[in-house]
């Protein structure tokens, strides 16, 4: 039996908002841990890594460990029919193939279920080794969206650099260049607004902008955003999930041909 | 110009 209840049920739906650009369908492998799922895009360029721990949840159960193989399509149209904030339920027998989401709104007088078909998903898990990065830029999630968003209309692709200085975006195109630099800034009163920068050594790596803008459709999950980077290791995006785990974006650098 | 890499060629299947 698994049975996970989460009251913010919004979570969810931004979590599923924030992958369903890059991913048909996934598994969710389900433990006494929690919710993970690890899966790259149709091309292979990214891997999206997200873990909800079980005890962010309100009320969760998993007797025997599940993996539940979902259409991220059919997914959206379940939690379109949520409230904004309502209390979700989700349920699966141990070998079921099918999944329940039960809503329940606020004052308890709306409940509505859904029951979903799973599949059976061909998965492939990679191993992530540990790396030690030359430096690890934390800086508010909002801002990094809007860079992206920006410099995506002057190319392709983005070149991050990060010295002592700060951090540099650039983009070049047919119309020109665009650069956006960002100096540390430590608020201390209003942490979620501050630039930090832990640097080893300066690195410039060069990211596609389609991945870059599909990561940032996760910006309502958090205030802020990590940026960790090594010469000729892919990018982390990482946008901590207050109170329930975090969403990792990984993606591979583009290099000169 | 640029050459897109494969996420695959850093992270090995488990």
């Amino acid at each position: 039996m698994f049975e996970a209840r989460l009251v913010n049920s919004s979570t969810f739906r931004k979590v599923l908002d924030a992958i369903k650009d890059l991913l048909n369908e996934a598994s969710f492998d389900c433990s006494e841990n929690g919710i993970q799922l690890q899966a790259m895009d149709s091309s292979h360029v990214s891997l999206v890594s997200l873990n909800l721990k079980s005890d962010g949840f309100d009320k969760f159960r998993c007797d025997r460990n599940l993996t539940m193989g979902m259409n991220l399509t059919s997914l959206g149209k379940v939690f379109k029919c949520s409230g904004a904030d309502d209390t979700v339920t989700m349920k699966a027998q141990d070998y079921a193939d099918t999944v329940t989401f039960m809503f329940e709104s606020k004052k308890q007088d709306k409940i509505s279920d859904y029951e979903m078909k799973l599949m059976n998903l061909d998965q492939e898990h990679l191993g992530i080794p540990d790396t030690e990065f030359s430096c690890i830029i934390k800086m508010p999630s909002i801002e990094f969206a809007r860079i992206i968003r920006d410099l995506s209309q002057f190319g392709e692709s983005i070149v991050i650099s990060c010295t002592k200085e700060g951090v540099k975006f650039s983009a070049q195109g047919d119309i020109g260049t665009g650069n956006v630099k960002l100096a540390q800034t430590h608020n201390f009163d209003k942490e979620e607004e501050s630039v930090t920068i832990d640097l080893q050594e300066p690195v410039a790596l060069t990211f596609a902008c389609q991945y870059l803008n599909s990561f940032t459709k996760a910006t309502p999950l958090s205030n802020q955003v990590k940026l960790s980077m090594c010469e000729n290791v892919p990018l982390v995006v990482e946008y901590q999930i207050p109170e329930l785990g975090h969403l990792r974006f990984y993606l591979a650098p583009k290099i000169e041909e | 110009m640029y050459q897109q890499q494969s996420i695959r060629s850093f992270f090995k299947p488990r």
